[in-house]
Order: structure tokens, then sequence, then C-alpha cells
């Protein structure tokens, strides 16, 4: 394997946005790109990347190889690299280490680091592709925000969503709260519309913990898309150029 | 509070 990033930004933001919810998992490298598939430990949520051999210049993986690594080594690793570093991972056919390299743009430092790898006896789930009955997409930072303030009122939200908008409601011992986003087309800036698709309406409750977690991945894209249908995980996408993304699944929690 | 459903019930494993 032999994979350049222009910048080691993306590989850090896709890193920290992951490392609090899986802690060890394989990064699966072959000639399409490195993927990763991992669940949180109480199997409620899932994380699923894909950062495509275009995302890389150049990108080169001759076989298979699953790189098994600690998310929390990685990230001790990843703070030496500075944000525009051009950041290259390195791996031979049956490697014990994956190998990181951090270059200055100026090219006047070269940073080398080795990390030892693990065998992970990761369980895989097949996703199914699947037609939501409804899909929002909406700015990112404004999905956070909601997330976060509902948070401080209940440990539950209901997502709820119709043509007219999206709705998320918290109800806790202090009081209740609800916000409301409609849809709208912003014509001098695109990244702040809210878009909303929708077959049948839907309304799922789902933990605010985990949420706000996923918001972790913001700074990744502007726009962030929650792909719902009844008694189905929501999906929670975070686009990234080249078709590369990171995506999140949570289970919806079950009627009192 | 409502009960949390579990991921393995709607993704089989492969």
């Amino acid at each position: 394997l032999e994979a350049r990033l222009e910048a080691a930004d993306l590989f850090k933001k896709v890193v920290e946005a992951i490392k609090d919810l899986v802690q060890h998992c394989n990064f699966d490298c072959n000639d399409s790109g490195i993927a990763l598939q991992a669940m949180d430990n109480s199997h409620v949520a899932l994380v699923s990347m894909m950062l495509t051999a275009d995302t890389f210049t150049p990108f080169r993986c001759d076989r298979n190889i699953p790189l098994g690594i600690d998310l929390t080594s990685l990230t001790k690793v990843l703070r030496a690299a500075q944000s525009s570093d051009i950041l290259t991972i390195k791996s031979e056919d049956a490697p014990d280490v994956v190998n990181l390299v951090f270059e200055g743009k100026d090219q006047d430092r070269i940073s080398e680091y080795d990390l030892k790898l693990m065998d992970i006896d990761q369980e895989h789930l097949g996703i199914p592709d699947t037609e939501y009955a409804a899909t929002a997409s909406m700015p990112a930072a404004d999905f956070k925000r909601i997330c976060s303030d509902l948070l401080l009122i209940s440990e539950a939200v209901s997502i709820e969503c119709t043509k007219e908008g999206i709705t998320f409601k918290a109800e806790g011992d202090i009081g209740n709260g609800s916000v409301t986003l409609r849809q709208h087309s912003d014509l001098e800036n695109s990244d702040k519309n809210v878009d909303i698709s929708l077959t049948e309406p839907v309304a799922l409750s789902f933990s605010l913990k985990y949420l706000t977690g996923f918001c972790k991945a913001t700074g990744l894209s502007n726009q962030v898309r929650l792909c719902l249908s009844n008694d189905v995980p929501l999906m929670v996408e975070y686009a990234l150029a080249n078709n590369s993304y990171l995506r999140f699944y949570l289970a919806p929690k079950i009627g009192d | 509070t409502p009960l949390q459903n579990d991921l393995s019930e709607f993704f089989a494993m492969v």
C-alpha cells in the first residue's frame, strides 16, 4: 500500500471523528481505496468510512490488506502531523506496522512514524442499499447545534420528517424543546440549504449521546444528510470529496 | 425513556 494525501487534515479529522465511538478497527485497503466499518461496544452505532482511491494522489494497493489499528495510538501519531502536511500511508504485504510519513509543504521537514498493527477479528455487518422514506440535508453546524442544545433537555430526541420540514423534539424533566428546520434553498450559499425529500412521513427516536458523538465529524463537510425510514437505523452521512464519505448508523429506540 | 435497539437486529453479519 502507498497512499498519499495532499493534506493530512482530512485523515486527522476522520480519525478524530470516530475514535471515541470505536477503539480498535481494521482499515481495509484494496485497489478501490481505504474502507473501515466498525460497531461501538454496545452494538447501537456503526461507523462506515470510505476513502476512495481518487482521494489520494497517487494511490496504489496491490492486494487486499486489513490494517488493524488502535485508534488511540493512531491519534498520538497523527498529532505529529500538521493539518497542511502531505501525508503518505505505506504498508508492506504482510505488515506488522503501518508507516506514516508527514512532509511539510515546503519539504524541509519529514517526519516518519511506524505504528504497530494488531490482529482484529471484527464482526462485519452487511448494510443493504436502502431506499429511505425521508432524506434531509442541512448545514452540518445546525445539526450539531440542535443535538447539543436538546441533549441539555433530554437523552433522547424524536425526529419527525414531513414535507414541511424536519422537527427534532426532546422531552425532559425540566420541560420540552423542539427545533424545526423548514426546507429552503439559499441562492447565495448552497451550504445553507435545507433540502427534504420524502416518500412518507417518518417519526423515530434516537439517543442524543450518540448523535452528538457523530457531530464530531462536523468539520469534514458543510452539509450533513440524515436518511430515515420508520423502524430502521438512521444513517447520518458526511459526504467528502471524490465520493468518499463518513457514515454513521444508529439503531432507533423502541417505544415505551 | 425508550429502550435502545441493537443494530445487529437490522443488519445481518457477513
